[in-house]
């Protein structure tokens, strides 16, 4: 099964 | 002081049917530009971001910039008192811990309001830079919406490739697999039943069709859906909200182990 990704992974805080 | 007039209430109601059960408990900001709220899904997976521009309200006063913490099922059950041909107004005052929602009857026979309490969130804002996408297709939200549910009938995820052919979705589960191509489509009678592929580059992504799903009990909204995909980026389901912004929703990729 693929893993899911974090959106943390590709957007910063702010 | 806030006072935010919307004459299309409904939209306000379709707005919450479609993000309360992907977010439980949001920020709404309220600014010179407009109404707005950014949330992730508990699982950092999904993210929702809403505007509804100022312009869009018959009446928009925002004195200064206020961030308003609410649970989204209790915002809900107030906005299902609502009829659908109701205005509804938003108030609010400065330092208050409530907000006030007002429904009016289209004839003004029937004014009710209703307070529900503030709560304060820790919000979690993320910086959403503008991307190109590899690939953005338009296409009705019935059929979207009608191809993610069928898909997860079969599979739990869903792969989205777009090619010069077309838009391939593609799931695979214990009982077999299912391809769905819908290729592009302009010679339609009105133009939100038009499929469009704009495509740069080829793209193939998976996703986890419990949360495209989700993201389609915003159809009510729009007529048509667009979908932005690009390999390095999470995908754009951007449901156009008629003359005052829009709803989107953000979904990271699964990618191969």
């Amino acid at each position: 099964t693929p893993m899911q990704n974090d959106l943390g992974e590709f957007f910063a805080m702010v | 002081m806030l006072e935010l007039r919307l004459v299309q209430g409904s939209l306000l109601k379709k707005v919450l049917e479609a993000t309360k059960d992907l977010v439980t408990d949001a920020n709404f900001d309220c600014s010179a530009t407009g109404f707005s709220l950014q949330a992730m899904d508990s699982s950092h997976v999904a993210l929702v971001a809403l505007l509804l521009r100022s312009e869009g309200f018959e009446h928009y006063r925002c004195d200064r910039n206020i961030s308003m913490g609410m649970n989204l099922n209790n915002m809900s059950k107030m906005l299902k008192c609502a009829g659908n041909d109701d205005i509804i107004t938003i108030k609010g005052d400065d330092g208050s811990d409530t907000v006030t929602f007002m429904f009016e009857s289209p004839n003004q026979d029937k004014i009710s309001d209703f307070e529900m309490k503030l709560m304060d969130i820790d919000s979690e804002h993320l910086g959403i830079p503008e991307a190109e996408y590899h690939a953005i297709v338009k296409m009705p939200s019935s059929e979207f919406q009608r191809i993610c549910k069928d898909l997860s009938s079969i599979g739990d995820t869903v792969v989205i490739s777009v090619t010069k052919e077309g838009v391939k979705f593609s799931t695979r589960g214990d009982i077999g697999t299912a391809n769905i191509v819908c290729r592009q489509n302009k010679t339609v009678d009105k133009p939100e039943e038009a499929t469009i592929i704009e495509m740069n580059e080829p793209v193939s992504l998976t996703f986890a069709l419990r949360y495209l799903n989700s993201f389609t009990k915003a159809t009510p909204l729009s007529e048509s859906v667009t979908v932005s995909l690009s390999s390095e980026l999470p995908v754009v389901v951007e449901y156009k909200i008629a003359d005052m912004g829009y709803i989107r929703f953000y979904l990271a990729p699964k990618i191969e182990d």
